[in-house]
């Protein structure tokens, strides 16, 4: 057990417009990125294993408002969110992933719960849900996930699509 | 969506990926999130994490690609990813990128879209996160 360890995150894609990182943002999300891989990393150094390693540092991101997962997940057009997540573990290949379900305050820990817990991959909806409530996962309300960026967000996207519109902003084009 | 990838001690992998999507999208629209061997994918080569045009990460099997190239064509990480992102991926209006680690450690993190925000760290070095 001497091998060299390695952890990278990503906290996604145009969750933050250029035109509103001030100097503030930019360290908040610096210290949250910072934040997951600290949370990653100390069990990687600890010999602990890669599985624990990406779900403790995806939760890290999942639990930051600043990136679209979770809590402050994006919003659907009817105005709801939906949380979809997926781990993977390549000694053996186990999988699980979730789809179209709200409430996980961990929609990471949900997949795993997938995986661990059925023997299937992917579930979506009401069932994936059942399992990450029978797993013992903690719930939250929407308020949890609801930021007034990705709110706003929405209402611009909305509002570009009511004109015809379509918006260059990688922010309103995927996560 | 946020996400991310690992080798261990052991030189096993593991990749996990949360929730993103397009502002406004469709409800009942799942991306190449959960879609294991698009945006996410382990086996004993590579691990990776996407996040981008979920639909294009999902039509060129993204994640998986990159695995197929190092263990057919004997690339190295560093080229597998860069050719899927900047050569299958941005060709198809697959905007995006993702992260991804090999068994021996090495880390890649292509992208070919702004907006993007990385995170990595190797034992015995310091910390690194990145906002373009």
């Amino acid at each position: 057990m001497s091998q060299t360890f390695a952890l990278a995150i990503h906290g996604g894609a145009g969750t933050i417009r250029r035109s509103a990182l001030t100097p503030e943002i930019e360290q908040a999300t610096h210290a949250g990125l910072a934040r997951a891989l600290e949370a990653g990393s100390l069990i990687l150094r600890d010999g602990g294993s890669s599985l624990d390693a990406v779900t403790a540092a995806v939760c890290a991101l999942e639990d930051e408002p600043l990136f679209n997962a979770g809590c402050g997940a994006v919003f659907t057009s009817a105005g709801r969110q939906e949380m979809d997540a997926a781990v993977m573990n390549g000694a053996d290949r186990r999988a699980g992933a979730v789809a179209g379900l709200f409430g996980p305050r961990n929609p990471i820990r949900a997949a795993r719960a997938v995986m661990e817990a059925s023997p299937h991959v992917m579930m979506i909806g009401e069932a994936a849900a059942r399992i990450a409530r029978e797993a013992g996962l903690p719930f939250e309300e929407a308020s949890y996930f609801f930021t007034q960026n990705r709110w706003d967000a929405l209402e611009e996207t909305l509002a570009l699509r009511a004109r015809g519109e379509t918006s260059s902003d990688a922010a309103v084009r995927h996560g | 969506t946020v996400g991310a990838v690992a080798c261990d001690r052991h030189g096993n992998l593991a990749a996990a990926t949360s929730t993103g999507g397009m502002t406004g999208k469709a409800p009942g629209r799942v991306g190449d999130t959960p879609v294991i061997g698009a945006g996410t994918l382990a086996d004993d080569i590579c691990a990776v994490s996407g996040t981008g045009h979920g639909e294009v990460f999902i039509r060129y099997g993204a994640a998986a690609e990159i695995a197929a190239r190092m263990r057919h064509l004997g690339e190295s990480l560093d080229a597998a990813a860069d050719h899927v992102v900047h050569r299958v991926l941005a060709p198809n209006d697959g905007s995006g990128g993702l992260v991804a680690v090999d068994r021996h450690g090495n880390v890649a993190l292509p992208f070919n879209s702004e907006g993007m925000y990385r995170g990595h760290v190797r034992s015995g070095e310091a910390p690194v996160t990145a906002i373009y």
